[in-house]
Formats: C-alpha cells, structure tokens, sequence
C-alpha cells in the first residue's frame, strides 16, 4: 500500500517528503532554492533557475559585473551593447528599483484548486485528467495561476495579471523574480516552520515586496468545537511580530512588507449553502449544506467555523476574523522596521463580489466549486487588481517606477528567456 | 475520524462511477474501465485505477447493482465507519428504509469477499 516502502523508491521518497515539508524546491542541484523543474516546488512556485549548476546565478539578486558576462539574476538581461560597450543590465536597469514579489500565504495563496472536471461524469472525457500529475506533484495548488505570483496566461479569460505579472510589465528587470512560499493548512502560528524557506540574501539581493496573507486558518479549524482552536488576537499579535522581525533580518534594506487582512466569509454559506454541489448537479441530490455536513461529521472540513448551518457560529468565526484583522492594522500603524516599511491592505471580498456583478457575474461563481471554501482564479485576480489599485494609489513607492527601458529590453531580449 | 479522507475520497470516486454509468447507460464495470482509461500513465495513475478495479470491483458492481448508495457502498466496503457515539456521516440523502437494514443487507451480500479478508490499510 505504501509504495515508499519499496527499498529502490525509499531515497527518492525521502527526498519528495522533505522537499514539501520544508517548501523548497525537489530538484535543486546548487541548492540555491531556484529550480528547473516545475512542480515539488519549483518553478512554478518561484522564479526558474537559469544555471542550476551555480548557486550564485538565481532570480532577484543584485547583478554580478552589471551581468556583461552572465545572467547573474535570471532576468534574461546580460551581455554589452557593442555600440558602446556599456553592460545591459547597467544600461537598461541601473537606477529602475527592480524589486521581487514574495507571498507568505496558504492554501487560497496556493491557489489551491480540484478541477470540476476530474468529478462531472456528464463532462468527462480523455483530456479530463491531462492535468492530475503536474497538480498532485503540487499539492493540489497552482501557484503558476495564482493571484500573487501567477505567471501563465488566466485559464477563466480574466483581463487582469497578476501582481507578479503587473511588477514585470512596470520593470522588465523584474523578470522572473517571484516567490510563493504558501502552504496548505498555513496560519499565524505554523509560519514558522517555513518561513526559511524564503530566499533572499541581504546584501546581495534586490528589495522584495513581501506579502503576509494568512487569510483563514488561523480562524478555521475541523474541530465540531472550533471556537477553542481559533487564533486569539494576543496569539496572532505575538506571532506575527515574530515573523516580521524574521523578515527584518532577511529582506534587503529598502523592501515592503504587506499584511493582508482576513475575510468576512459568512459569504460562503449565505452564496452556496443551497446550491448543487458537482457531484450533485446530474441528480440534484447534493447541495453544498449536504457537502459541508458530511464533511464536519468526518472532521475534514477545512473551515468548519464558516462551512456550518449555524449562524451563531459563522458570526463567531467572522467576528474574530475581524479582530484578527484589526491586530494587523494595529501592528501596520505601530510598529517600525529598519530593512522594511509596514502596510495593511483589507481583505475585501465585498469589493470584489461588487465588480463581479457589474459584469454580470454571480457572487457564487468567485468560489471554488470543488471544495466550495476557496477563492477560484477569477477572484483571485480580482483581488490582486484591488490590491494593486489600492497599494498603486496609496503608497506608489511600493511598486517602483515605469522602466522607461522596457521597450528596448523587449526589442534585444524578446521574453528574456520566458518563465 | 481517523479515515475522513479515505471515506470523502470513496464516496467521491463511487460517485463519480455510478454517475458515469448513469450518463452513459452502462454497467458498472463498462463504467470503472471507462473511468480508469481516462487517466494518465503517468505516476501509476492509470495502473493503480486497474489495480482498484480488480481488486474492490466485484463487490463494487454487486452493491451498486443492487442499487446502493456511494455511503453505502463506501460503509460495506469499510472505507467510512461509523465510530461508536459519533453521528453516521453520509453526503446524499438515507435510504428510504431504515439505514442499518440497508448496510445490513449490502454487508450479508459482499459477505466472504476475499478483499475484505485482508485490512483495508494493505
């Protein structure tokens, strides 16, 4: 039954297992946290390695010589102009503030997401399940799609990039350099045990814009009693100083850090309780309330707080959410850092559901069907438009600047080298 | 619940092959091999769906021909268990007779399965 039992699948197994533990990539020759391979946290997680044979050669860092010899830092930028011999990367970057993205996040930074397609019997066919192995071997997440830190064209038609695609498009010199350290099942009080998986060098790397989006577990649990489970403001207070003093020791000097509110989501229950599940759909006999049920009765459910009938609870679970969010706000507008400036972005799922409607859409379709909790890819993008509108309004510095060289960088590097 | 996720992952994948039965108007069986043609070779994917289907499919085709649920069927074959003191678990709605006949009787007709000899862990 366990086929990592089998002595010659043992070494490898190992290798899996510690590489998910730890969020680092599997196949990592130099061990530089950058990778050539998609999945078991690679590329698809952060920027790809361009030499994997050199652990000084990865996205984000400050370039080696301005690059006149190498692509130090992956961005698809090197070599001299042989009209003036001056460096590109000197030419076409110096002084442009290239910056990375880096997201502290869960399963919804994740992008976690089970295909509707893989349970729809009246929709399947061959190409239903093309897909299975690159999404097991990532954990049921699709960080290449995701909100934060997506790099693959929208699979739902969505107008809106990224934030990582929007940085890149504002800094060419910014190709590439994108981490989503995001972790099913991730909270306030596990972060710990992988936040060193973040991989930026002080001295050596380019600023980073990191965002801290816990955004359900701390307030979610499979418990038939959650309350007792939930993260208490002191808790979250405590931990979340930690990890900011983590990252003080860690970020560039010159970074951002961003922590993103929690949501109220009562939404779920008040848009999907009486819809059909899938696996409902063809028989109309399962509804998502059935769905829920069945799930807290095997104690499985990732959010038992607001999957749940009782209203008495949803409000309980959204009330501390918010509690949690305003300890965010506190901290954002009291505490200072010397590597890092603190901002707080509210997790506004109202917003997003509002521009949804006005195109058309329905609340309900801004969820993962699926497993009815998570935020899909159209809201996902949703909300990275929000958020870059706000954070673009707001605090511009955070983004940088419009690299005036971006069409002469797309003129001699094409994709630069693509994802 | 020490199996919720072997439970979940039984009654969804039941479901999905009575569904697909029900679509196509095909038996079970024709439904378990369509279901495990349409998945890829790649990581023992498409081998470990036939090594399901050979090893549970007899009891699998019985129960559903017997018109079972995904709960029921998922409850005979002891991939969900109803823990002493704990509510039943079930995703669709109970059978019109009483829920311990129903699981009575699918367990009297998987009775002397080989596949149930063995602990469900192997």
């Amino acid at each position: 039954a366990d086929i990592c039992c089998l002595p010659f699948l043992a070494k490898i197994c190992q290798e899996i297992k510690s590489a998910i533990q730890n969020s680092v990539p599997f196949k990592d020759v130099d061990s530089d946290k950058y990778s050539v391979f998609p999945t078991l946290r690679g590329y698809h997680w952060r920027g790809r390695d361009c030499n994997d044979s050199d652990e000084m050669a990865y996205p984000g860092r400050r370039p080696d010589n301005w690059d006149a010899h190498q692509d130090s830092n992956c961005n698809g930028i090197w070599g001299v102009d042989p009209k003036d011999g001056i460096p590109y990367e000197k030419k076409f970057c110096e002084g442009s503030q290239p910056r990375g993205i880096i997201l502290l996040g869960d399963s919804a930074g994740a992008h976690f997401h089970i295909p509707p397609e893989w349970i729809t019997a009246s929709q399947m066919s061959l190409k239903s399940f093309f897909n299975l192995p690159t999404a097991l071997t990532n954990e049921l997440n699709w960080p290449q799609l995701s909100g934060a830190t997506g790099f693959l064209n929208s699979t739902s038609r969505m107008k809106e990039n990224s934030i990582y695609l929007r940085l890149r498009k504002r800094n060419r010199c910014n190709h590439r350099d994108y981490q989503n350290l995001s972790k099913n099942g991730a909270s306030s009080q596990n972060l710990e045990r992988f936040i060193e998986s973040l991989s930026r060098k002080e001295l050596l790397d380019h600023p980073a814009i990191v965002i801290y989006a816990m955004i359900g577990n701390d307030v979610c649990s499979r418990k038939i009693d959650p309350v007792p489970e939930m993260t208490t403001p002191e808790q979250f207070y405590s931990k979340v100083m930690e990890s900011l003093k983590f990252l003080n020791s860690h970020l560039p000097n010159g970074s951002h850090v961003i922590l993103y509110g929690l949501p109220d989501g009562a939404f779920l229950w008040d848009h999907l309780h009486d819809r059909y599940h899938p696996l409902g759909q063809l028989n109309e006999d399962v509804t998502y309330d059935q769905f829920y049920s069945f799930l807290s009765c095997l104690q499985i459910t990732p959010c038992h707080g607001w999957m749940s009938s009782n209203q008495t609870l949803r409000t309980l679970t959204s009330e501390r959410a918010e509690q949690l969010s305003n300890t965010l706000k506190k901290i954002a507008t009291s505490k200072k850092f010397t590597n890092f400036d603190l901002f707080y972005v509210a997790f506004d799922f109202q917003e997003i559901t509002k521009k949804w409607q006005k195109r058309g859409g329905q609340p309900w379709q801004l969820i993962e069907p699926v497993d009815g909790f998570h935020p899909n890819e159209i809201a996902l993008l949703l909300l990275a438009d929000g958020f870059w509108n706000k954070v673009q309004h707001q605090w511009p510095h955070i983004l940088g600047k419009e690299n005036p060289f971006n069409p002469q960088i797309e003129q001699v590097f094409g994709d630069q080298g693509g994802h | 619940h020490a199996n919720g996720h072997v439970c979940v992952g039984c009654v969804v994948v039941l479901s999905v092959i009575e569904q697909l039965a029900q679509v196509h108007n095909a038996t079970a069986q024709a439904a378990m091999e369509r279901l495990c043609s349409y998945l890829p070779v790649k990581l023992f994917l498409k081998s470990t769906c036939y090594l399901v289907v050979r090893t549970f499919g007899p009891d699998i085709i019985k129960l559903l021909n017997a018109d079972m649920s995904a709960d029921v069927v998922c409850h005979a074959l002891e991939f969900c268990e109803q823990v002493p003191g704990q509510p039943l678990c079930h995703l669709y709605p109970l059978p019109k007779v009483a829920w311990k006949f129903t699981l009575e009787k699918a367990r009297e007709i998987v009775k002397g399965s080989p596949t149930l000899k063995y602990s469900r862990s192997s």
